[in-house]
């Protein structure tokens, strides 16, 4: 049982929760302010390769960011997803909230509002997110999160084609895809949501 | 993904969250991460829980939403989380995440499932100056 104010984060990030927490009580920032303040430590950080530029390469090998800011007092919610080319997603959300009455902003367009307010484009790529890239697309791009194409996702890189559906019907062994099983994912402290 | 709830003195209560996402995933794909519901949902009547894990999966079941209804039902945080978490181990009993959740006043808890232990760090008003918490939960 704490007391407020408080502030709570996934993993071990303490860098970010301390930096919220002072931006609360030493900064009497607003709670929004302290939540966007703490996120972008970890942006600027790299959170475990899970946050920020430079991480989590894409099949392109591109980075991309999301981020979500939520007002539990006023329902009010600025968010962006797959963010390219601008580092400061919390940021950028924060713009969302404050400036828009959307909700969600995606993609291209949403780089595109982000400069608008003011933010700079620049690559979200490393040499660290290059190497990861280069060595999943070595390893036969395994493992990855195709299902019912051709050739076979878990031996060859694509592009991909589907299979018909009437193949998938018949073929108990259609890439093998057991629905429910996550387990080849490698989801865990350097690789998740 | 950094996911992360803030609460100041006068209880008002926000949560959010920043990732990169999932590695080697689909150009495009978004996980649960800026999901209301799914990545971060917050309630000033009642609390907040923030999620992290393999967001293709958590998304379908908006388990920080569940979290705060559960709360909202009279639950504690470590047991809304856990009920939150274990809905979707029912479909997917392989799937990787953890969910953080607080009550409008300060009671905190987690749950996680998919690995052995899942970290989380807590600053508050009990915690001296300048310095966080780290807590564990076991899966």
């Amino acid at each position: 049982n704490g007391g407020l104010p408080l502030v709570a984060t996934t993993w071990r990030f303490t860098n970010a929760t301390l930096r919220a927490y002072q931006s609360l009580t030493v900064g009497e920032f607003d709670p929004i302010e302290a939540l966007v303040e703490g996120c972008s430590v970890c942006e600027r950080e790299q959170c475990d390769g899970t946050v920020g530029f430079g991480g989590s390469p894409d099949e392109n090998g591109e980075t991309t960011l999301d981020a979500m800011l939520m007002d539990g007092k006023t329902m009010d919610i600025g968010a962006v997803a797959a963010l390219r080319d601008v580092k400061h997603a919390a940021e950028v959300a924060k713009y969302v909230l404050r400036n828009t009455k959307h909700t969600l902003l995606v993609g291209s367009q949403a780089t595109e509002f982000a400069v608008m307010m003011g933010f700079k484009k620049e690559s979200l790529q490393t040499d660290a997110s290059r190497g990861m890239w280069s060595a999943w697309k070595n390893n036969h791009c395994q493992p990855n999160f195709w299902k019912n194409v051709i050739p076979s996702p878990s031996m060859s890189c694509g592009p991909y084609e589907p299979v018909s559906a009437n193949t998938i019907h018949h073929n108990a062994d259609s890439s093998l895809d057991n629905p429910t099983d996550r387990s080849s994912f490698e989801f865990g402290q350097y690789n998740h949501d | 993904t950094i996911s992360m709830i803030v609460i100041n003195e006068e209880g008002h209560v926000v949560a959010g969250t920043s990732t990169n996402g999932a590695r080697n995933k689909i150009p495009g794909r978004v996980g649960d991460s800026p999901i209301p519901g799914a990545g971060a949902y917050a309630d000033s009547e009642v609390g907040a829980a923030v999620a992290t894990g393999d967001g293709d999966v958590m998304m379908r079941f908006l388990p920080s939403l569940l979290a705060v209804e559960a709360m909202r039902a009279g639950l504690d945080p470590e047991a809304a989380g856990q009920q939150a978490i274990g809905r979707i181990a029912k479909y997917y009993p392989t799937f990787s995440g953890g969910i953080v959740v607080v009550t409008k006043d300060g009671r905190y808890g987690a749950a996680c499932h998919g690995m052995e232990e899942f970290p989380y760090s807590v600053a508050d008003r009990t915690v001296s100056d300048g310095d966080v918490r780290v807590l564990t939960v076991k899966c």
